[in-house]
């Protein structure tokens, strides 16, 4: 009759990555005879995720996995639950300095110098590349950009020229991608960090007929954004294990709750995806 | 919430009668298209059956919460009279600033639970 | 049931309200008074928790038996179909007149579960 | 998450005497752990009654805790509820020769008795009885009654002149009091067979300015009742243990559940008291 309910906060409730997340977690909700709630801004919106953390530690819930988009911001309330008696895990992006107890998710930073790496090899060497980001305060866009940077700095031949924000919606990425190309029509080589912006990339660039020369590297495995690949629109894709993450995280936080010791970082698996590499 | 299953009960109510007097009609009429039209009236009160589980699940844990939203704010409470007493402004202002900010969580909890969320 | 939940959630969720006010009344007048207005308002908060915790409690009985009400029916209906196709008059008569009286006791339930037993 | 789900019908939801068998099974539900539900007619009607056994099997509890009434019309309900699996302890008044599992409750038939004889001695052999009657069509009235009547047949000093219904009601046990005294002045006792009869007859006998020489004796030891045995006004009152069978009957019904061989008669004590009696 007393079952642990935890809370799983969601960057947006409806964004297909996350509803990916959800799935990995009701599952081991049903295996480990949890409660999990499913609760989170319907728009992407920082303050709104914040009071959602707020919420579930004033409603004494038994455990919280949140991301921690962004450490200043998410810290403070992340340390109020633990000082509460409720443990924190941080999912999909970590907030190492606050008190979270473990981070299952991507190591972003790796992402994104494999994501560097993939484009150097596939440009050989050659690319002009406007980026497009899910929010620049958000710590794992931001880790995945700089991944990237880092991976592609000591090639003379690739140039960044531009990074805009997409807010995580097609449209938005659409929208910045567009306007990427009107500000500089010499970029060849889209990069996009999180689960939509590849798709509003490819929207943008075969509306204006140029997807032919135009290198995609995307974010994620979302049903579209498979398409794309397949049709050739995009030439890659980041790897990211959502479903697993859902379930780990669900998973690591009854071990808590049982008093196991667990390790403080779970990275699941990433890597990069072309076309051949689809079954 | 409320509102919603308020509707769904409804509609279940009616879906029952549209069962039973499309299998009493199939008995009279014996015809495919009866049986058929008792299958589909039968496969909606399954799938209505399923989404007031759903909605109940959703109530449960919004209700838990509630009830806890509610034992926080008598918490705070009770903190703020504690430290006025002892006249330690820092501790009975953050209780007191916790409090009220508990007491909008309640308001809007109390709205979740009679509209419901409509999108589930 | 329903409505009854209904008054009660729109009752606390204004007694939390006052609850915080007079609260922030004594904070301000400091009078015996005041603490006492304070308590009053409080207490009858704890006791409006109270009976929410009931009549969920209650909610919860009525709702499980209207499930299995509904399952019931189901099987019934399935039950008629099954000896109708075997032409088993007696049987699938009286699974019939049983669907009849649980479809009745569905209905019944339902204005249970929305006005709920304001008695209790 | 899982507990038993039982069920308990009274005969009338808000009878006093009912509300301490339900205290009893509240209690029981408390230290079992399991789930009771309290639902019966709101007034007390055997259609009724019948049909919320009917409404707990189509319900599918775990668990029919009743009376037996009247075994004709009960009986086919009670095996209907067995037949699909769904066990049943009588309460209070047993229906012998269904398919129930056990009852609980009082031997109706020597309660009676030791009524009747509590009568013949306290009226030193001479008095001329009317009773007052829950239903004709009650088996534990029935029993109750018939105990009576059996006790005091060959005691040439006791006749009894009239028997009327009250409902298990105080206004209609004093109005068929009433009635009585108008066909049958000559009556110098009373025998009331449930518990609110005693009450109902001693306000009518009070307002009549009789009470002096009225014997009456009761059922059961509601607050009314040993109030009115402590003023004198009634003289002695037959003793149930309603907190005990509701206690009783729950935890029997999980002993079923849990596979125990039970006794088939748990008789709870029954005696009589008068304001000797009394703490
Ligand atoms: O955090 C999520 C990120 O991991 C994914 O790539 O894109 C959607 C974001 O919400
Ligand atoms: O059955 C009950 C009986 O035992 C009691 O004496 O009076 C009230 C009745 O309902």
């Amino acid at each position: 009759k007393q079952t642990y309910h935890f809370v799983l906060i969601p960057e947006e409730m409806d964004n297909d990555y996350w509803r990916l997340v959800e799935e990995g977690a009701r599952e081991a909700e049903k295996d480990l005879n949890v409660t999990l709630e499913y609760s989170g801004p319907v728009q992407a919106d920082i303050e709104e995720h914040i009071k959602k953390i707020d919420m579930a530690i004033a409603s004494k819930v038994d455990g919280i996995i949140t991301q921690g988009l962004n450490e200043n911001q998410f810290k403070p309330m992340i340390n109020k639950a633990i000082a509460k008696g409720i443990p924190v895990i941080t999912i999909d992006t970590d907030a190492p300095n606050s008190k979270r107890i473990a981070y299952v998710g991507t190591d972003n930073y790796l992402s994104g110098f494999l994501a560097g790496q993939a484009l150097i090899k596939d440009t050989k060497g050659k690319a002009v590349v406007g980026i497009i980001t899910g929010h620049f305060a958000a710590e794992h866009q931001r880790l995945r950009v700089q991944g990237f940077r880092d991976a592609v700095k000591n090639e003379p031949g690739i140039k960044i020229v531009a990074i805009e924000e997409s807010n995580i919606t097609r449209i938005e990425a659409a929208e910045k991608a567009g306007k990427i190309l009107a500000e500089h029509p010499e970029v060849t080589a889209f990069y996009g960090t999180s689960a939509l912006d590849a798709i509003g990339i490819a929207q943008v660039v075969e509306r204006m007929g140029i997807a032919e020369d135009m290198y995609i590297i995307g974010f994620d495995t979302l049903p579209e954004t498979l398409e794309l690949l397949k049709k050739g629109t995009i030439e890659a894709t980041v790897v990211q294990k959502p479903y697993e993450m859902g379930y780990k995280a669900v998973q690591l936080m009854l071990d808590i709750k049982n008093g196991k010791t667990i390790s403080p970082v779970h990275h699941t698996e990433t890597r990069v995806i072309h076309k051949e590499d689809l079954p | 919430g409320i509102l919603q299953r308020f509707f769904l009960l409804n509609e279940i109510s009616q879906r029952t009668g549209n069962v039973y007097r499309s299998l009493n009609a199939y008995l009279i009429e014996r015809s495919p298209e009866h049986f058929l039209r008792y299958q589909q009236e039968r496969q909606e009160l399954v799938v209505q059956q399923s989404r007031l589980k759903h909605t109940l699940m959703q109530q449960n844990i919004t209700v838990k919460n509630y009830q806890n939203l509610i034992t926080s704010f008598l918490e705070e409470c009770t903190a703020v009279v504690k430290y006025f007493e002892k006249q330690q402004l820092p501790a009975y202002s953050s209780h007191l600033a916790e409090a009220s900010k508990i007491s909008r969580f309640i308001q809007e909890t109390t709205l979740t639970l009679i509209d419901g969320e409509l999108t589930n």
